[in-house]
């Protein structure tokens, strides 16, 4: 799942 | 994942290959900028310690170090192998003028005042504004090869589907990242410039963009 602050984004 | 965010990832790589394989086969970097390129280089360094601390996924590690390899690739091919070619007179913008606010901002304005939060604050801040060294050299020149501008058309257009990534994820899961969505904001409107002379010019069958 997504890490909270967007660093599963490039 | 999402298409947004997908189709984002893949105009950010295709950026990067087309400045590469252009670098490459004309063994020129005439009208490209390093300290851009350098400070790339820096964001994805900055940005992907956590390659080290955290596993996401597959394809997440894989494009890190693509885009990692590739831009150290790209500096090295303007600084090293084609140095001669490296319009340094043309690429003058002060880079501590981005180094210092963006550094300053990221201390700051984080979510953590740890070295892994303030670093990925710092890549973030400064991918709004790397590629300003860039457009400046493209102003003081007044022209651009075409090449140069599908670069700078896919690393705007690779911004504005991240936009639209984040309006999705808004939407569907709740996500809202403020630094991450406000600095992104700030880097698209850098791009909107250009984008308006691509299509008005590059798109109409000019070999260069040249500035009015």
């Amino acid at each position: 799942s997504d890490s909270p602050n967007g660093k599963d984004e490039l | 994942m999402n298409v947004f965010r997908l189709a984002g990832d893949v105009s950010h790589l295709v950026a990067i290959i087309i400045l590469l394989v252009k670098i490459w086969r004309s063994k020129s970097c005439a009208g490209i900028s390093g300290k851009s390129q350098v400070l790339f280089a820096l964001v994805f360094t900055t940005r992907y310690l956590d390659l080290f601390t955290v596993f996401i996924s597959a394809y997440n590690t894989i494009m890190k170090v693509v885009f990692l390899a590739m831009s150290y690739a790209t500096v090295y091919l303007i600084y090293m192998r084609f140095r001669n070619m490296y319009d340094s007179e043309n690429d003058t913008f002060r880079v501590e003028f981005l180094l210092v606010p963006v550094i300053g901002l990221s201390f700051l304005e984080n979510y953590a005042f740890t070295p892994l939060e303030i670093l990925w604050t710092f890549s973030i801040f400064l991918e709004a504004v790397a590629i300003m060294p860039q457009l400046f050299m493209i102003t003081k020149t007044g022209e651009a090869e075409s090449i140069t501008t599908h670069y700078l058309f896919f690393l705007g257009l690779y911004r504005a589907l991240y936009i639209a990534n984040w309006v999705w994820r808004y939407h569907t899961e709740e996500f809202f990242d403020q630094i991450a969505v406000v600095s992104g904001v700030v880097q698209t409107i850098f791009y909107c410039d250009f984008f308006y002379l691509y299509v008005t010019r590059v798109l109409r069958g000019k070999a260069k963009m040249i500035l009015p």
